[in-house]
């Protein structure tokens, strides 16, 4: 039964899409079926994999147009499928308003499909508006992108206040899979100084794999590839393929 | 007459804060009159000055509660002030949804100070949104930092297309100051790569100034500082003075 993992952070340029791409494409290779979902209207998950935007997507899907089922392409690498997302997702946040369960939609629809695959990955925009809600309340756990910055750090406290709230009001189910270390810079001593304010706040939150900053990871989005297919021998992707092993340790644990 | 300039992007993390920031406080330090406007729930540019979350703020202003003039805090630094914000305004996008003209709010309670500073700087969220459509609605210009980076291009025709809509429906009069280069790394080919093809498509409205990456900058905030009183010999203080003149000397050939 798939376990719907959620990329989120509000703050925007930490990693979330890099590390939705990465994870999908490293758990496929170990051989978990997967489905990426891409709920951010900006689309880089979509692109990250070179798929074109004019396909239908998770927009018409979640206003009730087409079923998810249809919506479903496949990226090209075995037992990894993709939800495409484009522009079109702007208008959601206004339309949904109108609906009843408007934070549940996407788990709703996602009902349909879920036990088709083992891990279930969605790449959210930097905003806590109802695209992101709409994934938490779908979610069974949150994976939490911190790039090693000082702003990175502002946001966190008011994001861990968010998924409190939506798991008293939308889904108890709701848990921290954890806060991953993004684009650590070892020479610096601001990546340092964070990681370990980090440590002593969220003790025990902190997911192992610490991912590195490494150019090769921004540069395979421009040849629509995970890091792991474009350099495989690349620091980026040993970190990549660290992180799937700890995430499906982690889900055997459940 | 205050020259209003909005720094936008919805691309996440591609250095608006740092640019609306910076460019404010070498404006100020040229003995300009400047106001630097917080419109992100986030409130980065707020903390990036050391300044409480608090006060009251941008969002009290935009749904009439109090008016403009009332929230306008110094900054610590001469002919600089400030208009703070925090995540109250996350509720200003669904309240401000039933105003008639729910677009140009700000431009409207900005009209009551507008003549008392020769430059307003408006720091946007990472979207394009009703408070990135405020600030575009209220500005004379808009400033795009581009990170070097892939997907920091997929966005760029996307905002251009919001701007044309702005233009033709909400503020004839806004123009475009230019796109900015931020976190140039001239070690990697990827960012020499972005920055040629975006000189291809879009010449001559590419800002001179170029923005390097530099710790210093990112090392600032944390000390409730911008880097020209951080650390005002590093490369990102100097790329920011420049940017500084180069604004200046834009305005003046208005
Ligand atoms: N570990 C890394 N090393 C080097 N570059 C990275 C790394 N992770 C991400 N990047 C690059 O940094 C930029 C921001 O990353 P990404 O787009 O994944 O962040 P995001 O959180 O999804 O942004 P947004 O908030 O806009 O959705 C991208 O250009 C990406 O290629
Ligand atoms: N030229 C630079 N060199 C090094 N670091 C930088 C530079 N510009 C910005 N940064 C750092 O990169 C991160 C992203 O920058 P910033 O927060 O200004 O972007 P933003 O576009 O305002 O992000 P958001 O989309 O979340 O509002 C910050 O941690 C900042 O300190
Ligand atoms: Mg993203
Ligand atoms: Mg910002």
């Amino acid at each position: 039964m798939g376990k719907v993992i959620c990329i989120a952070n509000q703050k925007g340029g930490v990693g979330k899409t890099t590390t939705a791409i990465n994870l999908s494409a490293c758990l496929a290779v170990a051989e978990k079926k997967v489905l990426l979902i891409d709920i951010d209207p900006q689309g880089n998950a979509t692109t990250g994999f070179g798929i074109n935007k004019d396909n239908k997507n998770i927009y018409n899907a979640l206003i009730g147009e087409i079923s998810i089922a249809n919506v479903i392409l496949s990226s090209g690498i075995d037992s990894l499928d993709i939800i495409p997302s484009n522009i079109d997702l702007i208008g959601a946040e206004i339309e949904l308003v109108n609906y009843d369960s408007r934070e549940s939609r996407l788990r709703e629809i996602l009902k349909e499909v879920k036990k088709r695959y083992e891990f279930i990955i969605i790449d959210c925009p930097p905003s806590l508006g109802l695209l992101t809600l709409n994934s938490l309340t779908a979610a069974d756990s949150i994976l939490i992108p911190l790039q090693c910055e000082y702003y990175a750090l502002e946001g966190l406290s008011q994001l861990m206040n968010t998924i409190k709230l939506v798991k008293e009001s939308l889904n108890s189910g709701l848990i921290l899979e954890g806060i991953l270390f993004t684009m650590f810079d070892s020479r610096t001593v601001l990546s340092s100084q964070v990681m370990q304010e980090v440590k002593g706040h969220f003790n025990g939150r902190v997911l192992n794999t610490v991912i590195p900053r490494n150019v090769r990871l921004s540069e395979a989005p421009s040849y629509g590839q995970p890091v792991i297919f474009y350099d495989c021998r690349s620091k980026g992707a040993d970190a990549y393929i660290d992180l799937a092993k700890e995430i499906i340790l982690n889900a055997k644990k459940g």
